[in-house]
């Protein structure tokens, strides 16, 4: 574990309990997109069936189920609990998310590092995560007030894959053999996908404004 | 050839 994997896992699970926060403390999930939501619920349910086949540390099985956890909370959160339901922007959120799910596992039955059950799931995971940010990113395009929270969400969420990526360059040069060019090619499409929001929310903070992204 | 792949990141 490297100080870039771990900040990494740490900025990830801030912006979990900042969208848990949001919506258990203020009970609004406006802004927050149903879909993407509902997508990194089946990146984990998939990515980490791998709990009950292999054993890596303590660190790693708690902060899957976290995760897991988390994610399926918030999915139902926002559909089923009355007063959060009634702040979500449905009119907005209108991606077609489940157009993203076929080609994403498609693609993993292509393109894998093992022709195996668990390792297509693996590798359908990673797709699926670099495009599930993908409806959020056009919600806040839509909205016209975005709140602090959820500008802090996406932005921490960005933040987690930048560090990633510097800790694969870590890993790449202390590591012998450490290769993953799907977990590599794929995690740096999800972190270019930010970087137009990135650019935006660097400006608001300069200029002291509200975060407003141009439609 | 059956080991499962080492994916010891999240």
């Amino acid at each position: 574990m490297n100080i870039f994997r771990l900040a990494g896992d740490m900025t990830h699970l801030a912006s979990v309990l900042v969208l848990l926060l949001k919506i258990h403390t203020i009970k609004s999930c406006a802004g927050v997109s149903l879909k993407t939501q509902e997508l990194y619920a089946i990146v984990f349910a998939t990515r980490y069936l791998d709990i009950f086949t292999s054993f890596y540390s303590i660190y790693n099985t708690l902060m899957k189920l976290v995760f897991l956890g988390s994610s399926f909370s918030i999915v139902l959160y926002m559909k089923y609990h009355k007063t959060v339901h009634r702040s979500y922007d449905r009119e907005q959120d209108t991606f077609r998310h489940w157009f993203l799910v076929l080609p994403c596992l498609l693609l993993a039955l292509l393109i894998h590092e093992k022709f195996t059950f668990l390792e297509v799931l693996w590798t359908f995971s990673l797709y699926l995560e670099a495009v599930a940010i993908l409806p959020q990113l056009v919600l806040l395009q839509r909205t016209r007030n975005i709140d602090n929270l959820t500008g802090q969400y996406v932005f921490l969420l960005g933040g987690y894959r930048g560090l990633y990526i510097l800790n694969w360059i870590y890993r790449y040069f202390t590591e012998p053999h450490f290769v993953h060019w799907i977990t590599w090619i794929s995690g740096l499409v999800q972190t270019l996908l930010y970087a137009d929001f990135f650019f935006y929310y660097s400006q608001s903070w300069k200029n002291n404004k509200k975060l407003q992204l141009p439609a | 050839q059956d080991k499962p792949q080492n994916h010891d990141e999240l």
